[in-house]
């Protein structure tokens, strides 16, 4: 099991070291906030008050012995920055390190940060898929293949995706099926579409969009 | 297309709105910062400084017209509440809101909002996933399906997707692969696994984490 640090414990943070805990490794959270530090001491194995911009600090909680880190400072560019810098001088090689905008995100890469995230921004345009109606969910795998949840065509219904000749038809790849639900299904060739069945569907984006705006 | 409100361009709803925009959407957006407002008039359909707490705003912007609805206020739970509130007094419908908490959500569930998200929660999960090494990325698709990116095992080397029977041995669909170099191709029996693959692979979570636990 991994042995994560975790500094910064907003909404993003909290997440991150909650999914960690919840999955059987070990955590040490940081924060300069006295209230977040004692809400948070019950659900980590360690919580610590401490400012991270100090080299000292970092010192007293021995970076270097940690699987990796995860710097989640948002608002405050400067303590996110010198954080990362700090924690690569004490040799921590594996950084995940949160970004509020392109720019500090190319300062953190040009530090040497191997992992830069942008939590909002990931999210704000998945949800803008969903908002627009284009699709129920949109999850880009990268530049140009995407995984969305879509209603499936009036002209799919009774029919099996053996029939139907999906992936030769439209070059898309029927993941999985749910009958509205949410419980979802592994796709089989043999499997039957109804009408109101929701697709989970992969592929090459405009495969994709095509698929998606058929009836 | 789509018109939507987009009320709070801070990281969160930049990113929609921008999204919007760029698969030809109509995009009003709204906040009360005034260089917030500045920076996104040149981006957006229409961009207005405004407190939406107030129920003549709502009415002189004739947020009734727009077919969805995007509260992305953060910190202000208060002003996120009362907005969402008259949104709904107002007429609309389609209302998307972000929430900062478990208790800010169930609130806005309670109101009437049709969909509420936690996108610092959510990115928060997944990057958990791959903080810890289990995986190069985690998407969970619902309570018990989830999409993963892993690196192929050592054992799969040489060897097609149709000898491996992955699907009848490991109970996972192996849905897209990759060299490597982040591109990603759709899977095909006859797909060759090679040293260093990467492979998209969905499924039931607990099959799924076993599959990404081999060699
Ligand atoms: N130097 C520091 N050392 C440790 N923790 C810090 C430091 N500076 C800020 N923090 C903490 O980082 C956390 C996240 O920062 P902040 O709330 O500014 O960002 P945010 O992007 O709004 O976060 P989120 O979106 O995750 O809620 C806060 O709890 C804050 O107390
Ligand atoms: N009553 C209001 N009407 C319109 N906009 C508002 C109102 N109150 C706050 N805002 C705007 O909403 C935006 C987002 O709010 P805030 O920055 O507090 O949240 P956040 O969760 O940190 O955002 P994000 O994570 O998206 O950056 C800000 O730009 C703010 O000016």
């Amino acid at each position: 099991h991994a042995n994560v640090l975790v500094i910064g414990l907003g909404r993003f943070g909290k997440a991150i070291a909650r999914e960690l805990m919840k999955n059987g490794h070990e955590v040490l959270g940081v924060d300069t906030d006295e209230q977040i530090v004692q809400q948070m001491s019950a659900e980590l194995t360690q919580c610590v008050k401490a400012d991270t911009t100090q080299d000292a600090v970092l010192k007293e909680l021995s970076v270097k012995d940690f699987d990796s880190a995860v710097v989640a400072i948002g608002a405050d560019v400067e303590a996110s920055i010198l954080t990362a810098s700090l924690l690569l001088q004490n040799g921590v090689e594996n950084i995940w390190a949160k970004s509020n905008s392109e720019p500090h995100g190319r300062i953190l890469r040009q530090l040497g940060v191997k992992h830069v995230v942008f939590p909002e921004k990931d999210m704000g345009n998945r949800v803008a898929h969903m908002v627009s109606g284009e699709s129920l969910d949109y999850v880009p795998i990268d530049e140009d293949f995407v995984m969305v949840k879509a209603e499936s065509p009036d002209s799919f219904n009774g029919k099996s995706l053996a029939d139907l000749k999906i992936r030769s038809n439209h070059g898309v790849t029927v993941v999985a099926t749910s009958k509205g639900d949410g419980q979802y299904q592994p796709a089989f060739p043999e499997t039957i579409i109804q009408k109101g069945d929701v697709l989970v569907v992969a592929g090459q984006t405009q495969q994709v969009d095509k698929f998606c705006a058929i009836g």
